[in-house]
Parts: structure tokens; sequence; C-alpha cells
């Protein structure tokens, strides 16, 4: 483990608690992208299949319980919640879940490491990680609306697998393994996409005002 | 470590 990895698993997980909180306590889950909340709990479970059989650390297994349970908590919650449901936009929130979970399928079964079930299933998450945020960004471009608390949502998010590359680097020197080549691009493609966030983020933060994506 | 590089991350 190092601070890198540590910072990223932190901010990843203060990413997930941060929606959890708004969603709990202001009952509300404006601007809020169902679609991508469950295509995260997808993530997390096609990720995490290995939570049973092969125990890593403690530390390991109590995150995988932690995004599994905050992440499949936040989907019951815009679902069924009888107050916050209300608030689900989604008239707007229209991404077809299938345009990014099929295609990222097609391509982990025939770009892998190995072909076994656990193996397609974990590139799969990788892939699915990395477009995950995208009806999430066309909500926030169409709403327009981006309040505080969604916008650090969505900041933490993409700033935790920049420090995940961080610690790649650092593992990549520092470890005799080798950090796999699908990682590696999986991990940069997600950043990338929330680069133009980060513009925005960073220019409405720097100029003291309100976050506005372009339309 | 027994366990294959990104495997022990989350």
């Amino acid at each position: 483990m190092n601070i890198f990895r540590l910072a990223g698993d932190m901010t990843h997980l203060f990413s997930v608690l941060v929606l959890l909180l708004k969603i709990h306590t202001i009952k509300s889950c404006a601007g809020i992208s169902l679609k991508t909340q469950e295509l995260y709990a997808l993530v997390f479970t096609t990720r995490y299949l290995d939570i049973f059989t092969d125990f890593i650390s403690l530390y390991n297994t109590v995150m995988k319980l932690i995004f599994l349970g905050s992440s499949f908590s936040i989907v019951w919650y815009i679902r069924r919640h009888k107050i916050v449901r209300r608030s689900y936009d989604k008239d707007q929130d229209t991404f077809r879940h299938y345009f990014l979970v099929i295609p990222c399928l097609v391509l982990a079964v025939f770009i892998n490491h190995k072909f076994t079930f656990k193996e397609v299933m974990w590139t799969f998450s990788l892939y699915l990680e990395a477009v995950a945020i995208l009806p999430q960004l066309v909500l926030l471009q169409r709403t327009r609306n981006i309040d505080n608390l969604t916008g650090q949502y969505v900041f933490l998010l993409g700033a935790y697998r920049a420090l995940y590359i961080l610690n790649w680097i650092y593992r990549h020197f520092t470890e005799p393994h080798y950090v796999h080549w699908i990682t590696w691009i999986a991990g940069v493609v997600q950043t990338l996409l929330y680069a133009d966030f980060f513009y925005y983020y960073f220019q409405s933060w720097k100029n003291n005002e309100k976050l506005q994506l372009p339309a | 470590a027994t366990t294959e590089s990104s495997k022990d991350e989350l």
C-alpha cells in the first residue's frame, strides 16, 4: 500500500459517502444520474466477485463491502425511497445503459489477460468504470445546474482515479510486478473523461462563480 | 505478492 493508493481509496470512499450523505440528509437526488449509480453498482459487483474467495486483507475486504453497500443503497434510495425518488429527473437522465455495457462486455471478451469468467468480468468492470460517469456528465450538461455537492462528488471521483494512476506509476518503479496495460489504459481513459469537467470545475472555483458546463 | 498486480487494489 502506498500513499497514492491510500489517498485514492480515501478520495473514492469520500465521494460515495458525500453522495450518500447528500441524498440521506436533504432527501433529494436532484442532479444525480441514476444510470451512473446503477453502472457503478454493476462495476463493483463484477469487480469484487472474489470478495469471498480471495482474502487479501481486512482493509481490502472492508472497503469492498463499503463500496458495494454504498453503491446499492444509493440506487435503492433513488429508485425506492418515497421522498428521494420524487426528485429524480428521469426525463433528463435518459442515457441508455446498454450503449456502455454492451461495448464494454464485447471488449472484455476480446481484450483481456486471461479468458476466464472472473478475469473477463474483472476486465469488464475496468472498462465500464472508465465510462460509467458519462450519463452523469450528460445530465449535468443538460440540467446545467450543478449544486456544490454534485460538483464535489464528480470531482472526487475523477481525483481518485488520477491518484490511482500515480499509484500505478509508483508501483511500476518500486515493485517487481508490472501493472497490466489494460488497467493503465482504462484508468487513463477514465481520468481523461473527467478532464473537461476538471477544467470547468477549476475555472468556476477560481473565478468563484457557479459551475457551468458548456451545452 | 501472490496476487497479480492490480488485483490487490480496489
